[in-house]
């Protein structure tokens, strides 16, 4: 936060109604929070909000203050793991880095250990935090995430942030966060999501239900690289977190491959697989392995000075190491085996991470999940994307900062990255939003997101929508989005109406007498929604309708145009074309055809709403669901 | 003891709350002596969802799911999976 905040506009002087921005609530589900961080100090902040009916699970070295006023946590089964701490405070420092990335107040001069330098700030910093824990060392239990859904919109939280999610997707409702998600839409509340970090392969996004926020990751402009110098002075930029300074020093270089342990050969041990190397030939070097090897699975070399690895792999999902360390392409790995097996004493050292800058940016990380939604295909997810890649935020000292158990380091910031960081953003720029227009609904927020968003560029991401969505948020245009696309409880139930639910499932779901009718087949593309997404095949041909309203917010007397981009193929019409408002609040109806057939797996345009002050862009996206 | 060993945690989703009535953990007992009979011991009810919306986490064998599956007013049954931070 040191960075993403500036990096999208969103300044320190940026415009904000302070009054009401601390009175916003905001509910973290996650792995609790460490209430000592500078960044939740609450100097200057008043009594918590009159609606505010949470609590503090108080404890001989746990309480609440003005700024987190309130804190639970929840583990139903009762049985904790053996290294957890009982209670809301938080042992690994996941949910204090989403905590104060939504809210964090601001920290000057914070850093990890040096790098990332800057003031640490969340999106919202005068808004309060409610921390509730549903994640302990071995993971998030559905009936603790219910839980804490259950209190979470029983206690006047005004926003939801969740960056959690499960592994395969599930029917909306038996999927425990989309029914919490649902009743805290009910309520009023809307809950932003972490797509997943299953990506880049397709139909990967979790977290996908129409009522919430789902939100991908992507890069701001900062970098970290960490170089590595050869013996013969040659040197090369690798990546990840390096707060390790050998001062220069030359080490002896290993490779691994040479350096087998009992039972492994080299064609085993270059990978650096568990065990798989001599652990008593490691020590005192540098070794030097063909493949990625995760932080948290380095106990066997330990005693060794360092690791470089070289891979294929994508490059922009870097990790802080228990131990100096860096990541490299094969181009460069090849260089350094070559040296490594070259020459008589190679030689190597690890230099600390310092900053660099993308050339162009921002792009979505290769780990963020992908669309196509898997369960309901013609409603475009992820939402849109927000910075989630090497991300500067308030950590627990108590947890190892790359989360390997035998790494010391103390800090109270770290840079981790992922979709649970990219989440905590969006939820801060739907509470900036929301302070501006404290009784928009959480359709109206989403919308207001979705619709201002930075646009994205496709041929730095391949999978285009299904990559970044409607595109990376704009705080400040989101204010001020012109048009919102609105929905309501009832058009989530008829949407679900269409997804063939039953009348008595969505009046129980509801608590009402809404009903379903035979006729509700292709509701889906009825559902209010601020994009439209549409699943086909290669030369099928299709004449799609989609009925949406628009709700002017922007000046009252107002024109809009508009203004359709379409791919070759595809005719995409709307009627009426031009959308004429007398009233602020008022809202008028339109259709969007798209006829036509597409010849590739993808075909992406797009419907833009203007009226000369504001342009009210919805992604279309056509895609071949085989 | 076998029959203990059997049961696994199950997620009873049942909506929103009726109307005029907020479902306690009382209530989700007697529905569950109901339905499966008196067999069924009130600890096998791990916690009742009672602020926002209907349900419960219980202990269940695989006859038992079906059961409850088949009670009126229950959405959805599904095992207590995990979920990982992303």
């Amino acid at each position: 936060t040191t960075r993403s905040w500036d990096f999208m506009g969103l300044s320190q002087q940026a415009s904000r109604v302070p009054s009401v921005e601390s009175d916003i609530i905001v509910g973290v589900l996650d792995t609790g929070i460490w209430p000592e961080s500078p960044s939740f100090l609450d100097q200057g902040y008043g009594p918590p909000p009159r609606k505010w009916k949470g609590s503090c699970e108080v404890s001989s070295d746990f309480s609440c203050n003005n700024k987190i006023i309130g804190a639970r946590s929840y583990r139903t089964n009762g049985q904790y793991p053996i290294n957890d701490i009982q209670g809301p405070r938080d042992s690994n420092g996941h949910g204090t880095h989403a905590a104060s990335t939504v809210a964090g107040g601001l920290v000057r001069q914070a850093s990890m250990l040096g790098l990332g330098s800057g003031t640490a700030r969340g999106g919202v910093p005068s808004a309060r935090i409610a921390s509730y824990k549903i994640c302990w060392s071995d993971g998030c239990r559905d009936a603790d995430v219910l839980a804490a859904f259950d209190d979470a919109i029983a206690d006047g939280v005004d926003i939801i942030s969740f960056s959690v999610g499960g592994r395969k997707p599930r029917d909306y409702f038996n999927d425990s966060i989309a029914i919490g998600a649902f009743h805290a839409m009910k309520k009023g509340i809307l809950t932003s999501m972490s797509a997943g970090n299953s990506g880049p392969k397709s139909f990967t996004v979790r977290n996908f239900s129409p009522w919430s926020l789902s939100v991908a990751a992507s890069t701001t402009d900062r970098k970290f690289l960490s170089g590595v110098q050869l013996g013969d002075g040659r040197s090369f930029d690798g990546v990840t977190i390096n707060t390790f300074d050998l001062n220069g020093t030359q080490y002896p270089l290993v490779y691994a491959g040479n350096i087998p342990n009992i039972g492994f050969n080299g064609s085993i041990s270059r990978f650096c697989l568990t065990n798989s190397v001599d652990k008593e030939l490691v020590k005192g070097k540098i070794v030097l392995c063909d493949f990625f090897v995760s932080p948290t699975n380095l106990s066997f070399l330990e005693g060794a000075i360092g690791i470089i690895m070289q891979d294929n792999n994508p490059k922009d999902l870097t990790f802080p190491f228990p131990l100096p360390a860096s990541h490299l392409g094969t181009q460069e790995g090849a260089l350094i085996s070559s040296y490594a097996n070259l020459t008589s004493l190679p030689t190597a050292t690890i230099l600390k991470s310092t900053e660099g800058k993308y050339k162009e940016t921002p792009f979505v990380a290769s780990f963020s999940s992908r669309g196509p939604n898997p369960i309901t295909p013609d409603i475009l997810k992820p939402d849109l994307s927000g910075p989630g890649v090497e991300i500067l935020a308030a950590w627990s000292p108590i947890g190892p900062p790359s989360g390997a158990e035998d790494d010391t380091r103390q800090l109270l910031f770290n840079i981790i990255s992922g979709t649970s960081m990219s989440c905590p953003h969006a939820t801060a720029v739907a509470a900036y939003v929301k302070s501006f227009h404290p009784s928009w609904s959480p359709a109206a927020l989403k919308s207001a997101l979705m619709t201002t968003a930075f646009p994205m560029r496709a041929d730095l991401n391949p999978d285009a929508e299904f990559a970044y969505g409607s595109g990376h948020i704009n705080p400040l245009s989101a204010v001020n989005p012109g048009l919102i696309y609105n929905a309501t409880e009832i058009d989530y139930v008829r949407f679900l109406c269409g997804q063939g639910y039953s009348t008595k499932l969505v009046q129980q779901v509801s608590g009402d007498n809404s009903s379903c009718s035979r006729g509700d087949i292709d509701l889906v593309f009825d559902l209010n929604y601020p994009s439209f997404a549409l699943s086909t095949s290669i030369s099928t041909s299709i004449s799609q309708v989609y009925r949406r309203r628009v709700t002017n917010v922007g000046s009252a007397n107002s024109t809009y145009k508009a203004i359709v981009s379409g791919p070759l193929g595809l005719n995409i019409t709307v009627n009426p074309s031009v959308l004429s408002f007398k009233a602020l609040g008022e809202e008028l109806r339109f259709e969007v055809t798209i006829e036509g057939s597409i010849s590739s797996s993808i075909a992406s345009g797009s419907l833009v709403w203007d009226d000369g002050k504001h342009k009210v862009k919805s992604p279309i996206v056509v895609f071949d669901e085989n | 003891n076998s029959e203990h060993e059997d049961r696994k945690t199950y997620i009873v989703y049942m909506g929103s709350h009726p109307k005029d009535r907020v479902s306690t953990r009382s209530h989700h007992v007697r529905m569950l002596q109901e339905t499966i009979g008196s067999s069924f011991a009130p600890h096998s009810l791990l916690h009742s969802y009672e602020r926002s919306f209907n349900g419960f986490v219980a202990k269940l064998t695989e006859v038992e799911v079906q059961k409850v599956s088949e009670m009126k007013g229950v959405i959805s049954v599904f095992p207590n999976g995990k979920k990982q931070l992303h």
